[in-house]
């Protein structure tokens, strides 16, 4: 940008350029580009300078749109236990980020219960289990191969007994094309709905940061099957920048709430689109 | 079959004769995209469609197939070759045992493709050995043990010490009075950009010297696949790469990338979660998933 005078082809391959790096995929690469070109031609700002801030608006702006609050919703008193499901592909980072959202709930005060609802994978029950005394918070787990449906059945009528704030159930990892792994989750959400209305107030899609256009694959089968409320875009502290994201609230207006920026239990952050946009093209 | 909208595009680009300029120009434009569809970075799809056009300009047509599914032909064979271009055997040690080392960032399937990998060389006949060196992550030696035992090999692992180098030292010994000819050492997930946790590798590498490190990489990584395996190579110089999630609809694009990128062939692919569920790496598959 530096010492072009004028905005012309070149540079907006290089724009181009740019914008790809950051996963947001051809289709909104092509998208955000047209947005600048009119905009260019509107104010007939043929200044390179220009350039960067009109990216960063027309990508802030993506996020602007009917926008969600940040961050992990505060429980309301009346509808307890506020019953939040975690849900995403393989490895994604859903029981690390239980973990750490269980130490940010219970030091906000609340009494926090976790459901390892992952009985399928070696020793997800165990990992989850560390997480929740590092967080100094209960468990309810049944043992590996139990029906995970089950498993949240009974968390949830633990919760209501032990007057808990939040519980958070985790799930397996599952590609979003597998039926009968999405049929199980489905099913989970059911018996949750049945036990009590609007539960769970939130189903959070976990999306690791270096995924490319599969994200969208992701988030439209989730969506489709559970109605997401948010996405947790995990690993950013690595140099993935998830723009994938961008797509994801530009097609299906799923926001993201929070995000993961490493192993240990502080962790987590909510999501801020001003300091995403900024580091997109930092 | 190349299906889908790559074949619209051509159809509508009839004609005999030679490959035109245009004829090629306007089909590599669809293959671009195509390939950033898939996840291909975008400088290694620029390289890849100058390559194609290279090899496209100048051919003779042939009457029975378009000029544009002519150019598809050059981009699937061109994309085969690549990929399938060099050797993919593991490096076996005439003197056993033979070590392989699996690195990768966090959650690609490391752990879970240590255990395929034993059960794989168990079905070949040798005897293999799981060693569990990722220290940090919360029931990662429970899990590695549980799958070592569905593989149906011996898992080291040490539940009270701190360094994953004397962990992998003491393996070796314990697999050669076992009288173990593979041993899989697991390692904890880790960025490439964290230079403490990457000289730890360089460490376990020094002291044991592998005969084989393979790269552990998720088949939906983006654009990240090129700074991830080009760090991951200037640490490490890996021999190979293991490919995993592909049982999804990730069309594995970052295959091109790392390649591209580090010249290393990959080696094997995962396609779910049970053991069973690993296969020798097939280019021409591989072209056509990523050509979608
Ligand atoms: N660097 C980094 N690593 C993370 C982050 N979140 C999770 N991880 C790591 O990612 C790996 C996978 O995390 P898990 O919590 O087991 O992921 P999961 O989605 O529960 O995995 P499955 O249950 O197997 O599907 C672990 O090594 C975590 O420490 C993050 O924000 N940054
Ligand atoms: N569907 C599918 N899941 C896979 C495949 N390979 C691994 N997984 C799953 O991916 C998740 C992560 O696998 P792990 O083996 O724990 O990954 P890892 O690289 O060891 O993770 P860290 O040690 O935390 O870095 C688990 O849920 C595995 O079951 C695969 O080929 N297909
Ligand atoms: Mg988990
Ligand atoms: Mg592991």
């Amino acid at each position: 940008i530096i010492g072009r005078s004028k905005i012309d082809d070149d540079l907006m391959d290089e724009v181009e350029d740019i914008l790809l790096q950051t996963d947001v995929g051809v289709n909104m690469v092509s998208k955000i580009i047209d947005n600048i070109r009119d905009r260019i031609d509107k104010e007939s700002a043929n200044a390179p300078e220009r350039i960067v801030p009109f990216l960063k608006d027309e990508i802030r702006s993506v996020f602007m749109t009917e926008r969600a609050p940040a961050g992990p919703l505060p429980p309301s008193s009346s509808t307890r236990p506020h019953v939040i499901l975690m849900v995403g592909v393989n490895g994604t980072g859903k029981t690390t980020t239980i973990g750490k959202l269980a130490y940010r709930y219970k030091n906000q005060g609340n009494k926090v219960l976790l459901a390892a609802a992952d009985t399928f994978r070696a020793a997800a029950i165990e990992q989850l289990e560390i997480w929740a005394d590092r967080a100094d918070v209960d468990i309810v787990s049944h043992q590996m191969g139990a029906d995970p449906a089950s498993v949240a059945f009974d968390s949830f009528k633990a919760a209501r007994a032990r007057e808990v704030d939040v519980l958070i159930i985790d799930t397996a990892g599952r590609l979003q094309t597998k039926v009968n792994l999405m049929e199980e989750v489905k099913k989970i959400k059911r018996v949750l709905t049945k036990q009590q209305e609007g539960i769970p107030q939130e189903t959070l899609m976990v999306l690791d940061a270096t995924t490319g256009q599969n994200g969208i694959s992701q988030a439209k089968r989730f969506h489709e099957a559970l109605n997401l409320t948010g996405i947790v875009l995990t690993k950013l502290d690595g140099t993935a920048k998830g723009g994938i994201v961008v797509a994801i609230k530009d097609q299906l207006n799923i926001p993201v709430t929070m995000i993961g920026i490493g192993e240990n239990i502080e962790d987590l952050r909510d999501f801020d689109p001003e300091e995403f946009v900024d580091a997109l093209f930092g | 079959e190349l299906t889908g909208k790559l074949e619209t595009v051509f159809k509508k680009l009839r004609g005999y004769g030679k490959l035109s300029e245009k004829n090629i120009q306007d089909s590599l434009r669809e293959v671009r995209r195509a390939l950033l569809e898939a996840d291909v970075h975008y400088k290694v799809a620029r390289q890849f469609i100058a390559r194609v056009q290279e090899k496209a300009i100048g051919q003779d047509v042939f009457k029975s197939i378009t000029p544009g599914q002519q150019v598809i032909r050059v981009v699937y064979d061109e994309l085969t070759a690549l990929l399938g271009g060099t050797a993919r055997d593991v490096h076996f040690s005439p003197v056993p045992p033979t070590l392989i080392m699996l690195v990768g960032l966090q959650g690609s399937g490391k752990t879970t493709a240590a255990g395929k990998l034993a059960r794989y060389f168990r079905q070949k006949g040798r005897k293999a050995l799981l060693v569990a060196a990722d220290i940090y992550r919360p029931a990662a030696i429970d899990q590695a043990e549980i799958l070592a035992r569905s593989a149906g090999v011996p898992c080291f692992h040490r539940r009270e010490g701190t360094d994953p180098v004397d962990i992998c030292v003491e393996a070796i010994s314990f697999g050669q009075q076992e009288g173990c000819d593979v041993i899989l050492f697991d390692t904890a997930g880790r960025l490439h950009i964290d230079d403490e946790m990457m000289n730890e590798l360089v460490r376990i590498k020094k002291k044991i010297v592998p005969h084989e490190i393979l790269l552990v990489a998720d088949g939906m990584t983006g654009q990240d696949a090129v700074n991830m395996a080009g760090q991951f190579q200037a640490h490490l110089e890996f021999d190979g790469i293991l490919l995993t999630k592909l049982d999804g609809d990730a069309r594995g694009g970052a295959a091109l990338s790392m390649l591209s990128v580090t010249g290393k062939p990959i080696k094997f692919v995962s396609v779910g979660e049970k053991l069973d569920a690993l296969e020798r790496f097939h280019p021409d598959r591989m072209a056509s998933r990523i050509l979608g």
